[in-house]
């Protein structure tokens, strides 16, 4: 049985609204250790992973392991009759059919049930553990989500190149260029304002935008995003949770 | 002229 109960209904809401637009029927893997997803977009060059631990919860228990095969924007819809600071409890039996989801307003006495059906996803899983890069980038979600959303006006690629002392995006399209470089820095005051390169290999990648927009909705769940990089594999692009994390997988294009 | 590569490319299935 799986009960997993969120202090505030709005953390579960911002996972799900991080990625119901690139994916739409996912499994949730339940266990001792918390929540976990993965699934890949339409086009099958994005894949998201998602890992909700178990301290990401007020309170959690589920001692054999579920599976919630869940259609998002059903989802989606049932969270919205939530307020974001009611309790959000999570409940479904060792072999569901739907999964019960409880809202209950902490201040008043109000308490909002619904019933979510569950459905029977085929989906492939992929082995994306141990993977090696030649990079690391650490920065502020919010600069890069307006990196993104600034170079996607010019183009429907953006190429990422980076360097010991500079990360450059550039995007080139037919009304004109545009180029952003970010330098490395410490800021003491706000840590959560730095930038860190880690250079194994100098990289320079194209990535399509509209893949780059999908994964910039997930800047409202962590201050800093850790962009991985290799030539060899699809980038990593990493929203670190309180416990756990929301990784999106990108396979790059190459000049023909 | 850009191509878009496939995860499939880079990925096993578990």
């Amino acid at each position: 049985m799986l009960e997993g109960k969120f202090e505030e209904a709005s953390l579960f809401k911002r996972i799900i609204d991080s990625f119901k637009d690139c994916v739409q029927l996912v499994n949730f893997n339940c266990n001792e250790h918390g929540i976990a997803a993965q699934a890949v977009d339409d086009s099958r060059v994005l894949l998201v992973s998602l890992s909700i631990g178990t301290e990401s919860f007020q309170e959690f228990r589920c001692d054999r392991g579920v599976t919630l095969g869940v259609d998002l924007s059903s989802l989606s819809k049932i969270l919205r009759c939530g307020n974001n600071n009611d309790n959000l409890t999570l409940i479904a039996d060792d072999t569901p059919d739907s999964v019960l989801l409880l809202f209950e307003d902490t201040k008043k006495d109000r308490i909002s049930e619904y019933s979510l059906k569950l459905m029977d996803i085929d989906a492939d899983f992929l082995d994306i553990e141990g993977m090696e890069y030649d990079t690391v980038i650490t920065m502020p979600s919010a600069e890069f989500a307006k990196v993104v959303r600034d170079l996607n006006q010019l183009s429907d690629s953006l190429n990422i190149l980076v360097t010991k002392d500079t990360v450059k995006f550039v995007a080139e399209g037919d009304i004109g260029s545009g180029s952003v470089i970010v330098k490395p820095h410490t800021d003491m005051d706000k840590p959560q304002e730095s930038v860190k390169v880690e250079l194994d290999k100098p990289v320079d990648l194209t990535f399509g935008s509209k893949y780059l927009l999908d994964i910039i909705k997930g800047a409202g769940l962590s201050d800093q995003i850790t962009i991985k990089l290799s030539a060899e594999t699809p980038a990593l692009f990493e929203f670190s949770l309180q416990s756990g994390y929301l990784q999106f997988f990108l396979a790059p294009k190459f000049n023909e | 002229q850009t191509l878009q590569i496939e995860l499939q490319n880079y990925y096993v299935q578990d």
